[in-house]
């Protein structure tokens, strides 16, 4: 379906992507763990969708076997790539 | 209005009520913190509520300056006049 296209290519494209809902705690703490990491991810948020926002998140249960939010892709070889990987890295275990 | 009416006679009349949504992994939680301290709270789930679920929501901000879940009503001299407060200040110690 062209959904399920839209979630490839937005996760092809983009080395960290987090589907989330704006008013849900556990998503916020991924966002800003992120942050923390001088990462930035590309943030979808699903309830501020609509229609379209359930619709993905039935997409993402298809494509991935997971339904619930935070929902989060990364692409650790684009990422290396980047030359974002080993300083995420080494962040995270200074934590 | 009836609404804050009910809400203050359901936090009257039970010792611990918990204002939660079923789907929310931090109103999960709370539910399970009490859960291992033994004491049963009344979970009150808005999301299953329908229309009077956001109407309750709103009330909850009015009462308490509190508009997110998950939202907790601890009556201590009820859960000690019941014998219930030192046992769970005991076993939360423990924790
Ligand atoms: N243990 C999972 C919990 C995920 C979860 O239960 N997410 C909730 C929100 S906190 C959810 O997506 N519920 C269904 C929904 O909101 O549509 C995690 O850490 O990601
Ligand atoms: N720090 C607060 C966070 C509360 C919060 O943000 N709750 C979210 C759900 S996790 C909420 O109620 N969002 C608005 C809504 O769901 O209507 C707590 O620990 O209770
Ligand atoms: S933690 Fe409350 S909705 Fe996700």
């Amino acid at each position: 379906s062209s959904l399920e296209e839209t979630v490839k290519t937005t996760v092809a494209e983009n080395p960290v992507v987090v589907y989330s809902k704006s008013w849900c705690s556990y998503s916020s703490e991924v966002k800003s763990l992120f942050n923390g990491l001088q990462v930035k991810p590309l943030v979808v948020e699903l309830d501020q969708l609509g229609a379209e926002g359930s619709q993905l998140q039935t997409v993402l249960e298809k494509l991935t076997g997971q339904f619930t939010v935070p929902n989060v892709f990364i692409d650790t070889l684009q990422l290396y790539n980047k030359g974002q990987l080993e300083p995420m890295l080494a962040e995270a275990n200074a934590k």
